[in-house]
């Protein structure tokens, strides 16, 4: 079993911080897989709007949530399709990037007008 | 390309001048005043090109319709900056017109002169955040500047026909638009 760095998961929510090394170890993570790293990434798709909040907790377990915000987050930044933490979308989620929320239910104070 | 919920824009009459400023305190001195001013104004002008709207540098501050500034950590709108890389920037919707860049990034406008390995290019975010300042949200298409990510010492600052046609179906084309390049690169990307 791959040990992997707890500090790196105490990133904020904007930032996915994973060795490439470690990258392989999430490919086979599916519902049901608790794995030390996941709630990084549960906070990571809930910041830009791809599952709902999980009322602040985030956990390690593989979720149906989680999966279904994986794909989202596939489709919408063109990715293959898998529903999982393929190193592709890891790769993808550790590029810097835009803080505004990719999808229209999050984040909503960014959508106002002005009067 | 994509649009905000509601299709916000900048509603006046078109044509129309949008006016931009700097703020006089949040700012960068990793470059020069002269430096971000023209890596804004080719970022405007790209935009200006293809719709009739026009930016114009004002010298108030307080009254541009468009304020642009380098921010550390929270800065009072609920969306903290998270150090380097991570976040870059970001901006608001129609007509809000606020854009805020990370001051903690290594911005670059020449990548022969900032060496550093996490250096963004300042042009690229810049034409990015003004998208988002017109209505645009984030693409899908990985080659158009609304595309959400960019690596370090990536440029992606010309439009894509995905970011023209978003941004012409809010505002309408340029008068002096050559559409006949839209067709060109329609037919190109086709071909390809």
């Amino acid at each position: 079993r791959t040990i992997l760095d707890h500090q790196a998961f105490t990133q904020p929510a904007t930032k996915i911080a994973i060795k490439n090394h470690n990258i392989q170890s999430f490919i086979n993570a599916g519902i049901g897989t608790k794995m030390l790293g996941i709630a990084q990434f549960k906070r990571y798709l809930t910041r830009f709007g791809y599952i709902p909040m999980y009322n602040n907790t985030f956990t390690d377990e593989f979720d149906d949530k989680f999966e279904v915000g994986l794909i989202r987050y596939q489709q919408r930044l063109g990715l293959q399709v898998t529903g999982k933490l393929d190193s592709n979308t890891v790769s993808q989620m550790m590029i810097p990037r835009c803080g505004v929320s990719d999808t229209t239910t999050h984040n909503n104070h960014h959508h106002i007008t002005k009067h | 390309f994509m649009y905000f919920p509601g299709k916000p824009r900048w509603s006046r009459p078109m044509p129309r001048t949008l006016t931009y400023a700097f703020s006089p305190v949040n700012m960068i001195h990793s470059l020069s005043m002269l430096e971000i001013r023209e890596a804004f104004q080719r970022a405007f002008f790209k935009w200006a090109s293809v719709i009739p709207v026009s930016f114009v540098e004002a010298e108030d501050y307080g009254f541009a319709e468009i304020k642009i500034g380098f921010y550390i950590g929270d800065h009072g709108d609920g969306e903290p900056f998270d150090g380097v890389l991570g976040v870059l920037a970001h901006s608001f919707s129609p007509e809000s017109g606020r854009l805020h860049l990370d001051a903690a990034e290594t911005w670059a406008v020449d990548f022969g002169v900032t060496k550093s390995e996490m250096a963004v290019d300042l042009e690229s975010v810049a034409t990015h955040e003004i998208g988002h300042i017109l209505g645009l949200s984030h693409s899908s298409v990985k080659e158009a500047v609304m595309y959400p990510s960019l690596r370090p010492r990536d440029k992606r600052a010309n439009l894509n026909i995905d970011d023209i046609k978003g941004v012409q179906s809010l505002y309408g084309s340029n008068p002096k638009f050559r559409s006949g390049w839209l067709l060109e690169s329609d037919l190109s990307a086709n071909q390809g």
